[in-house]
């Protein structure tokens, strides 16, 4: 009788280590060390670095086709509507987007839709003028749908190429401002046919599992084209995403590395994972 | 949730209903699962349920009429003693102005946790001066500005004042001045990296500058395993008094708060439960304990 090979206990402990470090979470991390169990009773031995290698290819596969930047088609405006939780980055990463394809010579407006929180429109304005971005706003306090709308109407007006919505913070748990959001997307879609064309989840990347149920609340209310994943250039690896990849299909569009302007890189699932463990 | 999983885990006991070496070690195992989907840190992970092992190989769970109700109360006695205050308050006492000073990752949530406390000392008869300290994110003076208008708490003007330590120092000056009565000062850094030495640097001046009375690190409570490493290099560069949890009225586990308190061994002082100013609360080691065990 030929006894199943087994993967080392003390190097079976290592490599869930390595995993749960990287946030990608106990269960995952479990799944996938069956697989790499799954291996090595096919083949005589397997060692740690061997093992890291095959996890490496295995959370690649579940990635792959989860890099896509973000592209203007024929339809425009092309316009983004930018959701997630409090304080993950989604207003710096709206000056960086605009940055980039104004650089492109194209004519990008930036819509100030968080009309709640402290100084959020001038943060806006800040980074539209530093990414030489149209700018429209309101008042503090005054209805985000109404904002959005007018900013549409304006945005088709001036013949621009894509518009960028930035909304209010909020935890996915708010049912109320769940809903808010809904009545966004609608106003958006009842002014602009078809907009918004991409609705980009911002996750930050040193959020542990609490990440999977934003990502599911968020897609459930909206549908998600995309998740951005920032603040990859702290220490922590945002391997929270591997555990999503398993409730969402959604890609991983784009990746925030820092504070500048031009800290935004599109995801490279083969980088990611390199940097991973 | 935990405590129902591991009541039908010992359900399973049959007929005299000891816990053998083995039943500990499968409900350990449920712990060790629990508190990792809370974010918990695998070392302090382990180290806690090390403990929970001692004790529950020992007497007081063998010799119990009720073992699997022991054991429950053995985990639940020793999360909440590790997450325990002593010294939970913030001490401001000697001569005025105290101060306190925020710091931590960007996005925590320092600039509205700033005004969050000059309201909730207000309340306790303080008079609180509110000091812009980041000079980099757009638009962050003018957030605490506005912050302190809808408190009617004044606001140190940094605009156009220099660095932040310059910033830090002058307004100190400004608020010895007895004509303001003002004995609180909070200090809003802007967010930083853990790893970026020149940042971290620059906290390691105001602190020597202007010698902060409590130095607190505002933590996300959605924060994963990467708590150990901020949570570390702040203490290590700072030695920090205490630390508040933000954004805590969601449904992250909060796993963090226990890594961060079993690092660094200090104290977490308040909990963010919201986005308004009035959302602030002193810390609870009974509820966090719960909630990390889920
Ligand atoms: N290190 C680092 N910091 C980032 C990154 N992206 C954003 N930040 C910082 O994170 C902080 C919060 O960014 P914001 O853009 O205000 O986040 P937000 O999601 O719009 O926040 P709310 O609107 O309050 O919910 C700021 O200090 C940003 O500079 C990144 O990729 N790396
Ligand atoms: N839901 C919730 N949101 C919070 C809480 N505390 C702060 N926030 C929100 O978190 C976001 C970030 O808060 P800030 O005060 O700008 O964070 P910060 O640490 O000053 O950010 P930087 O200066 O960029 O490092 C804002 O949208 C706040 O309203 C809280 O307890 N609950
Ligand atoms: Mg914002
Ligand atoms: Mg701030």
């Amino acid at each position: 009788i030929k006894r199943r090979k087994e993967i080392d206990q003390g190097v079976r402990e290592e490599l869930e280590e390595l995993l749960i470090a990287a946030d990608i979470g106990v269960k995952t991390s479990g799944r996938l060390l069956e697989t790499a169990q799954e291996m090595v009773s096919k083949q005589e031995s397997a060692g740690l670095g061997l093992l890291k290698e095959y996890l490496k290819e295995a959370i690649k596969e579940v990635l792959v086709g989860k890099g896509k930047g973000l592209e203007i088609g024929v339809e425009k405006p092309l316009v983004i509507m930018m959701v997630g939780v409090n304080g993950v980055g989604k207003t710096t990463t709206i000056g960086k987007i605009a940055s980039q394809f104004s650089a492109k010579g194209l004519k990008v407006m930036l819509v100030a839709a968080d009309t709640f929180r402290a100084a959020a429109i001038d943060q806006l304005r800040v980074w539209a003028e530093r990414a030489g971005a149209e700018f429209i706003s309101q008042q503090p306090g005054s209805d985000p749908a109404a904002v959005v709308f007018d900013a549409l109407e304006a945005a088709r007006a001036r013949g621009m190429d894509m518009v960028v919505v930035d909304t209010a913070g909020r935890l996915h748990t708010k049912t109320n401002l769940m809903d808010e959001l809904k009545k966004i997307k609608r106003v958006m879609g009842k002014k602009l046919p078809g907009a918004p064309q991409e609705i980009l989840l911002v996750l930050d990347a040193t959020t542990g599992q609490n990440a999977v149920p934003q990502a599911k609340l968020f897609d459930e209310t909206l549908g998600i084209t995309g998740i951005i994943l920032t603040k990859l250039d702290g220490t922590a690896k945002g391997g929270v995403i591997v555990a999503i990849a398993n409730e969402l299909t959604v890609p991983i569009r784009l990746i925030g590395i820092g504070e500048r302007i031009e800290d935004l890189r599109e995801f490279d699932p083969e980088q990611f994972v390199e940097a991973l463990f | 949730n935990l405590t129902e999983k591991l009541s039908s885990t010992f359900k399973k006991l049959k007929g005299h209903g000891r816990l053998s070496e083995r039943n500990i070690e499968e409900t350990l195992r449920e712990v060790r699962m629990s508190m990792l989907e809370a974010d918990v840190h695998f070392r302090v992970v382990k180290e806690f349920l090390e403990k929970v092992r001692q004790r529950a190989l020992g007497r007081e769970v063998q010799e119990s009429l009720t073992p699997a109700q022991q054991f429950i109360k053995i985990v639940n006695e020793e999360l909440t003693r590790l997450m325990g205050g002593e010294n939970s308050e913030m001490d401001l006492s000697g001569s005025p102005p105290a101060i306190v000073m925020l710091v931590g990752l960007q996005g925590s949530g320092k600039t509205t946790t700033a005004a969050k406390l000059a309201k909730y000392l207000g309340q306790k008869g303080r008079k609180s001066y509110l000091v812009p300290a980041d000079t980099r994110r757009p638009a962050a003076i003018e957030q605490l500005k506005v912050l302190g208008e809808q408190l009617g708490v004044e606001v140190y003007d940094s605009r156009g004042k220099g660095d932040p330590v310059k910033i830090c120092r002058k307004a100190r000056e400004e608020a010895e001045a007895e004509a303001k009565g003002i004995d609180t000062l909070i200090i809003d850094t802007g967010g930083r990296l853990h790893i970026d030495e020149e940042l971290m640097g620059e906290l390691e001046r105001i602190k020597e500058k202007i010698e902060p009375r409590e130095i607190l690190l505002v933590a996300d409570a959605m924060t994963g395993q990467d708590a150990i490493n901020v949570a570390g290099r702040f203490n290590e560069a700072l030695d920090i008094d205490g630390v508040i949890l933000t954004k805590m009225e969601g449904d992250a586990r909060g796993g963090a708060a226990l890594t961060i308190r079993a690092l660094t061994g200090k104290p977490i002082k308040f909990v963010g439960t919201g986005e308004k100013l009035g959302a602030l609360e002193p810390f609870c080691p009974e509820r966090m304990a719960s909630r990390i065990l889920g």
